[in-house]
């Protein structure tokens, strides 16, 4: 229920004053996700993986990452979408650690590194906030998860 | 720069006294239709003149970065369950940067249109302009970060936000050898990457954790063809919503082993 707390905090004038938000009026309530937009929304590519291709060639660091309790966009959709780009494996196949428990599982390609984050939702710094934050330092770090 | 300025935050409502310096405001990204983004950035805990900056995206797509990535996710603060108050995230991703929630398209949170007809043709190639001239500006801005490593991450929709953003940033600075907005690499979690294989892994998924029974999964394999964008079968629609309203029960879609929210 956390957006709800959100949704109480982002709409108090008071907030909206200090954030400089909301300056012309907007005819509508500040919301988490907006109705009309997705309703509404028009072009959407099919693919990303056109571009994935073109950037990873161009030598940009790309981490896919997927908490393994969301099924709205599943770790099991993501894999079968990077499965598509036939990368070239750096390093095989293995479970990441922090604190002693298995973090999730990693596979590194030539371009990209896949990582899974056990436990963790949609929202992965929600659920598993420690395991998403050296996931992200790794990131920044380039460095691969850690093996132990 | 004075435009700077106007947008720190001296404090929130209810905020804990903190180190680090944020900012937030609106940058125009469409004169003639009025269309203007809102953001939110937040500086890093320490020498953030050395770290490096971070973009987040939420997706939806028509859903709000200070909503999700700020308030709950990966930002400094997360809001009471009053709406009164704020406390510390220990795990704020702005230890390690300096990070930008960019609330995208307009008619997203705070970011706003002039042009009511806007909020109903928006789409991802419009998003994605947007969000550069927004980016070139907010660079205009923030003289201080020109030049700095910069990634993009984001969740979601915002699979495609990101990768997209990313490549209008790699065109525009395509002959530049060295870019203002120094992109080095964008990270994305549960993301939105190919309509066919996201559809069959999703089913997959749905399956192999015991969601669905054997005749539906089969039922869905059947009728759902997952490759014709935004057009599905009668046959389709049946299948995934019996699924979805007989087989799943109540629970949160988006955490399958964690309370549902009542």
């Amino acid at each position: 229920c956390t957006e709800h707390y959100a949704e109480k905090y982002y709409n108090r004038a008071d907030v909206q004053k200090a954030m400089h938000a909301n300056v012309t009026g907007i005819p509508y309530k500040w919301t988490a996700c907006s109705d009309v937009l997705i309703k509404n929304w028009k072009d959407s590519e099919s693919s990303m993986l056109p571009i994935y291709k073109e950037l990873m060639a161009a030598g940009l660091r790309i981490w896919v990452f997927s908490g393994d309790t969301d099924s709205v966009v599943p770790v099991t959709a993501t894999r079968f979408s990077l499965s598509h780009l036939n990368l070239t494996v750096k390093t095989r196949w293995y479970p990441w650690y922090l604190d002693n428990q298995v973090g999730g599982w990693s596979e590194v390609y030539n371009g990209l590194t896949f990582a899974t984050v056990r436990g963790a939702g949609h929202e992965v710094p929600l659920f598993q906030p420690k395991r998403a934050f050296i996931l992200f330092r790794s990131f920044l770090a380039g460095k691969e998860l850690p093996k132990s | 720069t004075k435009e700077q300025e106007l947008d720190r935050i001296s404090a929130l409502p209810g905020q804990p006294t903190v180190t680090f310096s944020q900012f937030s405001g609106y940058i125009t990204v469409n004169e003639e239709h009025g269309r203007a983004l809102f953001y939110w950035f937040i500086e890093a805990t320490s020498i953030p003149y050395k770290k490096p900056l971070v973009l987040w995206l939420n997706g939806g797509p028509g859903c709000s970065s200070v909503a999700y990535g700020a308030s709950e996710e990966i930002g400094p603060f997360r809001i009471d369950r009053t709406g009164s108050s704020l406390y510390l995230n220990k795990y704020s991703w702005n230890t390690e940067a300096n990070i930008l929630f960019l609330e995208s398209p307009a008619g997203v949170g705070f970011s706003y249109t002039n042009t009511s007809s806007d909020l109903i043709d928006s789409g991802d190639k419009r998003t994605a302009e947007d969000a550069l001239v927004f980016l070139i500006r907010w660079f205009s801005r923030f003289p201080q970060y020109k030049y700095r490593d910069f990634y993009i991450a984001g969740e979601s929709y915002a699979g495609h936000y990101v990768p997209q953003l990313a490549k209008k940033i790699h065109d525009y600075y395509k002959e530049d050898s060295h870019p203002i907005i120094n992109l080095k690499g964008f990270i994305v979690g549960n993301a939105v990457t190919d309509n066919y294989h996201d559809g069959i892994g999703t089913v997959t998924f749905w399956w192999s954790h015991s969601m669905i029974s054997d005749t539906t999964y089969r039922s869905i394999l059947n009728n759902c063809n997952f490759k014709d964008d935004n057009k599905t079968s009668k046959e389709c629609d049946d299948s995934v919503n019996y699924a979805i309203n007989h087989e799943f029960g109540y629970i949160d879609q988006y955490s399958i082993y964690t309370p549902a929210c009542i």
